[in-house]
């Protein structure tokens, strides 16, 4: 596992997530519960827990875009870049954008949000990419993973609780 | 002249790969035709980067599964910043 220079991190166990925007690819319930799921990843694993707020600024703003949506990282239509995320910190930093000319479905036949979901909230908590093709901070989507039996890895593990420990007993 | 479908193909990979690297190896941008500095040492050095990083075989050379992973779906943030 690798993490952002200067190792940038939360210094708060409670965080807020705000879902800003959806994508027309599917139901926004089906959003919600990715999103929540991909929370819920770090959750298990860490002293964090996370609540959503509906205005206001949260810690990490959620986004569906397309091209240039302002933060200098234009998205490239379908395919390549999915999505991207900052690191943790106030403003933009903490918030993962993602690529709406993807086909984001809930599961693996078109990009599956939950997988993008929870590596970008990777990010979003202060983990860089990882060179372990089995780590979920792995830089590029595999398409194969099995959902039903999805876990983090070891490394992810080892990583997001050289951050902020393990949760607690 | 339109490039034929080979020269095309060659030039739109020249473009991934150099997009590829710039946009998440740090490596330098330069005006100069990318195809013409493919083989120079630091495109040799980062694209050893990249398959190093990326779990493939450490050629330096831009082979076909490092053309393919290239191709495949991923993150946006980079994987060596400066």
């Amino acid at each position: 596992f690798r993490t952002f220079p200067g190792m940038p991190k939360w210094r708060k166990t409670h965080l807020t997530y705000r879902i800003v925007n959806y994508t027309l690819d599917l139901p926004r319930d089906a959003v919600d519960s990715a999103i929540e799921k991909a929370l819920k990843v770090w959750e298990e694993v860490t002293p964090l827990t996370f609540s959503r707020i509906y205005e206001r600024e949260a810690d990490i703003m959620i986004t569906f875009a397309v091209r240039n949506h302002g933060d200098f990282f234009d998205f490239d239509g379908p395919g390549k870049v999915l999505a991207h995320a900052y690191p943790p910190g106030p403003g933009i930093n903490g918030d993962a954008h993602f690529d709406d000319d993807e086909q984001w479905t809930k599961d693996t036949s078109g990009t599956n949000l939950f997988l993008v979901a929870a590596h970008e909230f990777g990010h979003s908590l202060g983990l860089e990419h990882s060179k372990n093709p089995e780590a979920l901070m792995y830089p590029v989507y595999n398409s194969s993973t099995d959902l039903a039996s999805f876990r983090l890895s070891q490394d992810d593990v080892t990583g997001i609780q050289s951050l902020y420990g393990p949760p607690p007993a | 002249h339109p490039l034929n479908g080979a020269a095309r193909d060659e030039e739109d990979s020249m473009d991934l790969v150099q997009h590829y690297l710039e946009d998440y190896y740090n490596l330098a941008k330069d005006a100069k035709q990318f195809a013409k500095r493919k083989d120079s040492s630091p495109v040799v050095k980062k694209i050893q980067e990249m398959q190093k990083f990326l779990g493939l075989k450490v050629t330096g050379k831009l082979d076909s599964d490092t053309l393919q992973v290239m191709h495949k779906p991923r993150c946006g943030v980079p994987d060596i910043r400066e």
